[in-house]
């Protein structure tokens, strides 16, 4: 239901975009 | 009551993978009006309503950061209730029922997690909490 979030990992940002690891 | 709606800029094209999510174009603005801590948001953007990816969304002001907890090096003990499989080089690959220290809650559900001496990104959604103390 549309109530329910996807089941599958989101995607994970643009590369530009991406945090380094902690 | 009324609901509080805060508005994002899309940073990047995202083309949606099932029904209920929403496609979005780089620059579009949107409103979510929930936030799964699992990435997935829901928006309200104009006539279409579903689910987004957190991790193609900046808020318009800039001040995300404050609601994002603090990295926590000591670790919290979760267990995966699924494997994943790394397909960038900065995600960790593991099996279903290990034991992990989640070490950063990303807002966008993929986790920092460290598992012995390997630290990586780890979808949030397939973790639960076990309690313990490590």
């Amino acid at each position: 239901s549309i109530k329910e979030p996807p089941q599958n990992p989101p995607p994970r940002p643009p590369p530009e975009h991406r945090r380094k690891k902690a | 009551g009324p609901i509080m709606l805060e508005s994002y800029r899309v940073i990047a094209d995202y083309g949606k993978s099932s029904k209920y999510e929403v496609t979005l174009k780089a620059g579009d603005m949107v409103d979510i009006v929930e936030k799964s801590p699992n990435g997935w948001w829901f928006c309200q953007c104009e006539s279409r309503r579903g689910w987004v990816p957190a991790s193609y969304l900046e808020p318009l002001d800039g001040a995300d950061e404050s609601e994002e907890p603090e990295p926590n090096y000591a670790g919290e003990l979760y267990k995966t209730t699924k494997g994943y499989k790394a397909v960038e080089e900065d995600e960790l690959t593991l099996e279903a029922g290990e034991t992990i220290e989640v070490i950063h809650k990303l807002l966008d559900g993929w986790w920092v997690v460290r598992k012995g001496e390997d630290t990586g990104h780890y979808p949030s959604m397939f973790l639960y909490r076990t309690g313990e103390k490590k």
